[in-house]
């Protein structure tokens, strides 16, 4: 007995899901970030977000279908957690490390803030 | 399932969802 295992699994799997979200299908929830809409997953949202996990795990918030963050929230920093959360790529620019760090923050992503951090430490 | 006589499949694990249709 055993098993076959697909090493790439994992990755076909999000990769799809990207390309569900880029394509607006099965989308199921708009989160308004400073003026500017993101569509995406539920579910992905809350596997990668202790923040979003806590809003959807609360059963009055379930089935909303638009939610808007704080604004203190940059855009460009949700846009940026958002993408690794479709594609395990964080983009870091020197100028946009501070943003992605205190939004990853907000969104309770540890260790993405965590690798942030030693990010900046590592350049001065 | 690491182990137990784990066979590792490195190729494509299911279709690919186009960019557009």
């Amino acid at each position: 007995d055993g098993c076959i295992q697909f090493t790439r699994h994992a990755g076909d799997v999000l990769l799809n899901f990207n390309r569900l979200r880029s394509r607006n299908i099965l989308t199921d929830v708009t989160i308004q970030v400073d003026g500017q809409q993101f569509h995406a997953h539920k579910a992905i949202l809350v596997a990668c977000s202790g923040f979003f996990y806590s809003v959807f795990m609360d059963p009055e918030n379930a089935n909303l279908s638009a939610i808007s963050l704080d604004p203190k929230v940059d855009p460009k920093g949700f846009s940026i957690l958002l993408d690794f959360m479709y594609t395990s790529c964080l983009d870091l620019k020197d100028s946009l490390v501070l943003v992605t760090m205190n939004t990853a923050i907000y969104l309770q992503m540890e260790h993405v803030a965590d690798t942030c951090h030693r990010f900046i430490k590592s350049r001065h | 399932y690491e182990g137990v006589n784990t066979i590792k499949e490195m190729g494509r694990s299911i279709h690919e969802i186009p960019r557009q249709d």
